[in-house]
Parts: structure tokens; C-alpha cells; sequence
């Protein structure tokens, strides 16, 4: 018990720290504790997500914190994703075939 | 197919990295950035297209609540053109705003658009030689994204659920070398070199690589295949005075 105590005693303190430089970083600030430590967690999880990206992309990606790491995917999706998922293109877009490409 | 190709080499074809902000508009910013630069490599006139327009006068006109690219170029083909970014200057938030398409000077017009071949080969063969167009892809690894090139797999990348347009610029290969990188504080053994997309996004030029990010060609990384857009961009065309009697 001890010794996870020790262990674990500096890692808050670290994560709130990285966290304050995000906040300064990207201009964020939260308008009460409870937002402020929803936050902190979601920030936490986001290092996480982006250390196991990292571990698994097979390029040479950099994956870390980024202006949407206080974000949650669900927010992150909703903010900038798309909301209608695209069910079918339009009739009058045609495909251009390959072997029209020699012509150019 | 050349061994590399970078729009942004080219001067004056590729506009700055823009910001949507809170304005769910990359549907727009993708399809406008595709029409001006091909109206700049064709008619080698600078022009910047009003996002705004697309936004405002797109079918729904609720643009801020996202779209698709094939929206922004029916509204262009209803509109018969496009005006100036600097007289319909984007907004950047999230109301409704009246459609105002007749009251400004058009600067740019389509003639159509098309689909392209899903093929990667293809899709760098016609960027080569006509120049940047749109895709949509799985933004979701973006959200973590620093720099470098994201190679996925279906199950980290859902090819499928496309749901973020951007421009694509051009395509290159990683140089042999360049194999190790510090990321979260513990370096890592890079894998080989790889060919790679160099795409436009619209999240500003502090994100990713100065606002652009590259994924992985050839294993249509997140789904880069599925729609790839781009415009015909041509003057519009008067049409035949005929004397036939009714």
C-alpha cells in the first residue's frame, strides 16, 4: 500500500500540470470545478486514447495533445463530423473511368 | 503517375489553411477550396470563393449543420456561380443567414462535377494532371493527430463511416531515414517508408501539419476512396440564340 502510495502520489499533480499548459496553450478555461475536473478526466483518457493510436498506427503518425484533447469523442464527432451519414451520391455525378486517364 | 505531387508548391493555387470554428462547414471549405484552385490552374486568375454563399444558400440553408460537397456544387450550379470570398465574407458561427447570391458579382463557375474512380492510382493520376479535389473520410483518428502518417487498419479506421470532407493536395513517399521520431516522451523504432496523401483540412493552421495531415496510400486509410469529388470549373456558357419559330 505504501509503495502505491508513493508511486501514485506525483502522477496527479503531473497530469494537472500538463493540463494547465493545455489550458493556456489553447486558451481554455471552465466555468466551475465539476466542468473543470470532467475536464481533466477527459483530458486524461484522451493521453491514453493517443499513447494506444501511437502504439498501433503502422505509419509514422504522432498521435498526443491537440486542441481537441479535453473533448470527448462523442463531442469531438458532433462538433466536427458530419451528421447525416452520406446514404447514396447524387444521380448526376458520373464516375470517370481509368482508362480515360491517357488521354490528358 | 508521378513518383510525388504537391499543389502547394504551385503558387498562388492553394488558398490558406481556413478555420470552420464552430460552423460545421467542411463540406463548403473542402468544395470551394476544389473550385478555386482550379480556377486558378485553368484561367491562372486569383480568385477566393465565398464559403459564406454555399453556407447560405445551399438547398436546406442551414450549412453550419453540416453538408456534402455535392451540395456545395449544386448550389454553385443553381446559383450560376460563386461569388467573392471578400464580398460574402464567411461568418463563422452557427445562425441561419439569408441567401444573398444575387446581390454580388460571381467569380467563379462550374460547369459540373464529378466522382471519381475509387481507384488510389487513379485518383493520383487525375490530381496530377487537373489538380487538388475533395474526399471525405473518417476524421476520428484526427482528433489525436500531431504529424506523420497515419496508416490504419479498417478496425482502427472505419473505412465506411466517412464523415469529414477535405482537400486533397497531393501525394509523395516517405524518404528512407527519417525512421525515428520521440512521441510522448519514449521514442520508437519507425516502420518502413511509405506513400502517403497530403490533404487540406480546415481546423486552422495550428492544427496537424501547419492545418494539413497525411494518411497512407494505397489501403484507402480511413476511407479516403469513398467519395472523391471535384468541379469542372469553366466561364458560364451563353447559350445558343436560335431563330426557329415557336
Amino acid at each position: 500500500d505504501s509503495l502505491l502510495t508513493k508511486d501514485a502520489g506525483p502522477r496527479p499533480l503531473e497530469l494537472k500540470e500538463v493540463f494547465k499548459l493545455f489550458q493556456i496553450r489553447f486558451n481554455r478555461s471552465y466555468w466551475n470545478p465539476a466542468e473543470y475536473t470532467r475536464r481533466l478526466s477527459i483530458f486524461a483518457h484522451n493521453l491514453a486514447q493517443a499513447q494506444r493510436l501511437q502504439q498501433e498506427d503502422l505509419g509514422t503518425a504522432e498521435f498526443g495533445e491537440t486542441p481537441f484533447s479535453d473533448l470527448t469523442e462523442e463531442e469531438f464527432g458532433q462538433l466536427y463530423g458530419q451528421e447525416r451519414s452520406p446514404e447514396r451520391t447524387p444521380n448526376m455525378t458520373k464516375k470517370v473511368e481509368s482508362n480515360t486517364w491517357g488521354e490528358s | 503517375v508521378p513518383r510525388t505531387c504537391d499543389w502547394r508548391k504551385a503558387k498562388n493555387i492553394i488558398s490558406s489553411v481556413k478555420n470552420q470554428g464552430s460552423c460545421k462547414c467542411c463540406w463548403a471549405m473542402a468544395a470551394a477550396d476544389n473550385i478555386q484552385a482550379l480556377w486558378r490552374i485553368k484561367h491562372q486568375q486569383f480568385v477566393d470563393v465565398s464559403v459564406q454563399e454555399l453556407l447560405d444558400c445551399e438547398r436546406c440553408g442551414n450549412g453550419c449543420n453540416g453538408g456534402f460537397v455535392w451540395d456545395a456544387y449544386l448550389t454553385v450550379l443553381n446559383n450560376s456561380g460563386l461569388a467573392s470570398e471578400k464580398d460574402y465574407p464567411f461568418q463563422g458561427d452557427r445562425k441561419p443567414h439569408r441567401c444573398l447570391a444575387k446581390k454580388y458579382k460571381k467569380v467563379a463557375w462550374i460547369q459540373d462535377f464529378t466522382m471519381l474512380s475509387n481507384n488510389e492510382q487513379a485518383i493520383a493520376h487525375y490530381l496530377a494532371v487537373h489538380g487538388p479535389i475533395t474526399v471525405t473520410i473518417n476524421m476520428k483518428l484526427l482528433q489525436h493527430y500531431q504529424k506523420g502518417v497515419i496508416k490504419a487498419t479498417p478496425s482502427s479506421c472505419d473505412p465506411r463511416q466517412v464523415d469529414h470532407s477535405v482537400l486533397l493536395v497531393g501525394f509523395g513517399k516517405e524518404k528512407e531515414g527519417m525512421q525515428t521520431g520521440t512521441v510522448l516522451s519514449h521514442s520508437r523504432k519507425r516502420r518502413h517508408s511509405s506513400p502517403y496523401w497530403i490533404l487540406k483540412n480546415s481546423w486552422g493552421a495550428h492544427w496537424g501539419e501547419k492545418g494539413y495531415f497525411r494518411l497512407y496510400r494505397g489501403n484507402n486509410t480511413c476511407g479516403v476512396t469513398k467519395y472523391p469529388f471535384t468541379a469542372q470549373v469553366d466561364s458560364p456558357v451563353k447559350k445558343a440564340r436560335t431563330s426557329c419559330p415557336p
